[in-house]
């Protein structure tokens, strides 16, 4: 997290907003409700408090405007910018400016949903600057969150309890949800979730994240798997790149989502049945696709199948038990990818190098082997 | 794509989001002929800001990053 600076703080605990105009894009009540919500998100795990006031001078005076409107600091049309705060302090101090331009929404991702954009500028307007942090509420790109799941991230948490430390009414009895934390790559202890290869990368699933690590990168570049791919699912259960298509396929239940760069493929999400999985196969452990067979062996449990992807059909004989061909796996497979060659096969915090011809196990490595910890 | 290859307009664009939320000034005088150009380091601050790989020319992921919605307090602490 990072601050605008140590004066840049309320100073008194009970702030006050008012509301000056509405967006025709929600109802009044929606407005209202939301801006309400995003100020709880802070006054939750602060001492602070908010009241709203229907006139005069606010210390958050919240509006939605358009263009150029007064304070120097133009909006630009739909897109782009969709709003802005000032820290605390007097006149404009804490104010909240959304564009108009935009199409704000109450909770579906058709535009920008206003419950989002307001508790990231109500940051603004407590003190608090820019995260670098992916998943930070103060991250500053906007990225589609459910409203009604929204727990204030863990690094938010952070920062606003720096500026004004905890929230001393809380009721300790009442079991607050954990605030979301960015996970850390280098943790050994990291089972991740899916490893797929595409376009030369090697990507890494954990969570809502995702890690991309270049051939020629220092270290793998982190962000949300949904700014990279708006529609894709998080916590997905397996992933893998057909070459030939050009194609990522992610996994999670009984749905595949695919995508070529970064667009979507059209007729997706599919059912796992479209793989010729059966339907009793409710979800996936880990996919990986064979260059050199063509195959692509879905890991479910203890056992695996092999789809035959130029057939597209399920390959006879299967499923198979995984310690079968692959010696000294005995555990639940959880992801695997093909790298130079080699076979890779995540499980647990360990990660098996394999000749996939011969079935060979060459090494035991750690998860964190190609994040280059 | 070394930012040669890269359009006018995308470069424009860059420019102006660089001055706008990375406090990128002007270039100019012999500065600019000596070592990287302020353009060029103020990339990779932003590249480094958003995890990107730093690269200091404007590549596609950065461009990409430069035009997703976003909030419009600048990312270095110019309001200070």
């Amino acid at each position: 997290f990072s601050i605008f600076g140590n004066n840049f703080k309320w100073q008194k605990r009970s702030l006050t907003y008012r509301i000056e105009n509405y967006t025709p894009d929600m109802s009044v009540a929606e407005v209202d409700y939301s801006i309400d919500k995003a100020l709880q998100v802070w006054a939750k795990v602060t001492p602070l408090k908010f009241q709203r006031i229907y006139s005069g001078i606010a210390d958050i005076m919240i509006s939605f405007v358009r263009w150029e409107h007064g304070d120097y600091n133009s909006f630009d049309g739909p897109g782009k910018t969709l709003a802005h705060a000032f820290a605390p302090g007097d006149g404009l101090g804490g104010d909240a400016h959304f564009d108009d331009d935009e199409f704000f929404t109450f909770r579906s991702n058709r535009g920008v949903v206003l419950f989002i954009v307001a508790a990231h500028e109500f940051g603004h307007s407590l003190g608090l600057a820019h995260s670098s942090v992916p998943g930070a509420l103060m991250y500053p790109t906007y990225s589609y969150r459910n409203p009604d799941t929204f727990v204030l991230p863990q690094d938010d948490v952070r920062g606003i309890q720096y500026l004004y430390g905890s929230n001393s009414r809380k009721d300790p009895s009442v079991d607050d949800p954990k605030p979301p934390t960015t996970p850390d790559v280098c943790d050994s202890t990291m089972v991740l979730d899916a490893v797929t290869t595409h376009r030369g990368e090697i990507i890494f699933f954990k969570d809502s994240f995702l890690w991309r690590s270049y051939p020629q990168s220092q270290t793998p570049q982190q962000s949300l798997i949904r700014s990279l791919w708006p529609s894709a699912p998080v916590d997905i259960d397996a992933a893998y790149e057909n070459r030939q298509l050009d194609t990522v396929f992610l996994f999670k239940g009984r749905k595949v989502w695919a995508f070529t760069g970064n667009q979507p493929v059209r007729g997706y999400p599919k059912t796992l049945t479209a793989f010729g999985l059966p339907k009793a196969v409710r979800k996936v452990d880990a996919a990986l696709h064979d260059v050199n067979s063509g195959k692509t062996l879905f890991f479910v449990g203890n056992s695996y199948f092999s789809y035959d992807e130029s057939r597209k059909t399920m390959e006879q004989g299967y499923p198979r038990l995984v310690n079968q061909a692959f010696t000294g796996l005995t555990r639940r497979v959880t992801a695997a990818f093909q790298h130079k060659g080699f076979t890779y096969i995540y499980s647990g915090p360990y990660m098996y190098e394999y000749d996939l011809g011969t079935g060979t196990l060459h090494r035991v490595l750690r998860n964190s082997y190609f994040l280059r910890c | 794509v070394p930012l040669s290859e890269v359009s006018m307009e995308d470069e424009s664009f860059a420019k102006n989001y660089l001055k706008k939320f990375f406090n990128l000034t002007e270039e100019e005088g012999p500065a600019v002929r000596r070592g990287i150009s302020p353009l060029n380091k103020k990339l990779a601050e932003m590249q480094r800001f958003f995890g990107l790989k730093i690269t200091g020319s404007l590549d596609a992921d950065t461009l990409a990053m430069m035009k997703k919605p976003r909030c419009g307090v600048p990312d270095e602490q110019v309001a200070r």
